[in-house]
């Protein structure tokens, strides 16, 4: 899967 | 959210605050590479811009403050109050052959070209060679207090932990981000020599010392 756009890590 | 990715967290968190104790107790920043903080606080400020506009979580929130605020502050402290005690001669490392390719590389490998993603991919890129300075300086000092090289341990540790959450999120979540992940696994890579080195000596009480 494509990297998910919210970037939810720090 | 997933135990590695915590304890990465808590880890990098361990070591800003060890950071900060060595710097405020002992009143020095002597050992410690301002540009490395300089590189630091500039990833948190790439990095963190949409800190005001996409709400993740009270906890995502509170850490990027915390990170945002600490790197900050942490290059007042050694630019500025402890400005005496900073050490130029040892922190020579050329940044901007750091700042450049980071930045160009982040408009050409990127997800998206956007301001917001380019920002955060050269954040990532530079993170990923932010911590050369510091260990050039240790190189050329050759030596290292123990409390920094506990710092260097907790912050090397924290990226190395990211590689085993993205390793869990790639098997249960299906996500990955190669970009992150190639930056991590360089970044953590440069730390392999003085992971070597920590644990066959500061750990077994010995100084830091490397070979001339």
């Amino acid at each position: 899967a494509p990297p998910s756009k919210d970037k939810d890590e720090l | 959210m997933n135990i590695f990715r915590l304890a990465g967290d808590l880890s990098h968190l361990a070591a800003i605050i060890i950071l900060l104790i060595k710097i405020w107790k002992t009143r020095s920043c002597a050992g410690i590479s301002g540009r490395s903080q300089v590189l630091f606080a500039i990833v948190f400020i790439t990095r963190y811009l949409d800190l005001f506009t996409n709400f993740i979580s009270a906890y995502n929130t509170a850490m990027k403050v915390f990170f945002l605020g600490s790197s900050i502050g942490t290059v007042y402290l050694m630019y500025l109050k402890f400005k005496a005690t900073y050490d130029h001669n040892h922190d020579t490392f050329r940044i901007e052959f750091l700042l450049l390719p980071t930045a160009l590389l982040s408009l050409v490998l990127n997800h998206e070209f956007s301001v917001m993603e380019i920002l955060w991919t050269f954040s990532i890129y530079l993170e990923s060679v932010a911590i050369l300075p510091q260990l050039f300086m240790v190189s050329k000092t050759g030596e290292a207090e123990s409390i920094t090289s506990h710092y260097l341990f907790a912050l090397g540790s924290y990226r190395g932990l990211y590689i085993l959450n993205w390793i869990y999120r790639y098997y249960f979540e299906g996500f990955y981000d190669i970009i992150a992940i190639v930056a991590g696994c360089v970044q953590t890579i440069l730390y392999c020599d003085f992971f070597y080195l920590y644990i066959t000596k500061v750990l077994k009480g010995k100084k830091l010392q490397l070979p001339a």
